[in-house]
């Protein structure tokens, strides 16, 4: 599961 | 049948944004597409989970870093078009 791999994130 | 082929996403930003979420992995390339707000622009615009940004507004992203593209969709006003192809595809 790549989402728990994210070292960032932006919400837009 | 395997349907790799980009797809245009044109939204308009709503009262809480455009509502999605821009992922980035450390030394993994590509920027991808999560928290997809059910019913927002980009819902109705066909953006999809694991989605990968591949234009911004018309412009390849693919080599750009992350902070680079954030601010574009940041800097796109009102309305945004991206091309995005899913995660096989990319």
């Amino acid at each position: 599961n790549m989402i728990s791999l994210v070292t960032q994130k932006t919400k837009l | 049948e395997v349907n790799n082929k980009p797809r245009i996403c044109k939204m308009v930003k709503g009262p809480s944004g455009f509502g999605f979420t821009v992922n980035m992995i450390k030394n993994k390339p590509g920027l991808f597409i999560s928290e997809i707000q059910n019913g927002g622009p980009a819902d109705a615009a066909g953006l999809k989970d694991n989605d990968f940004l591949v234009e911004v507004n018309g412009v390849n992203v693919l080599n750009e870093p992350y902070e680079k593209v954030v601010t574009r969709v940041q800097d796109s006003g009102d309305e945004l078009t991206l091309l995005v192809c899913s995660k096989d595809a990319y």
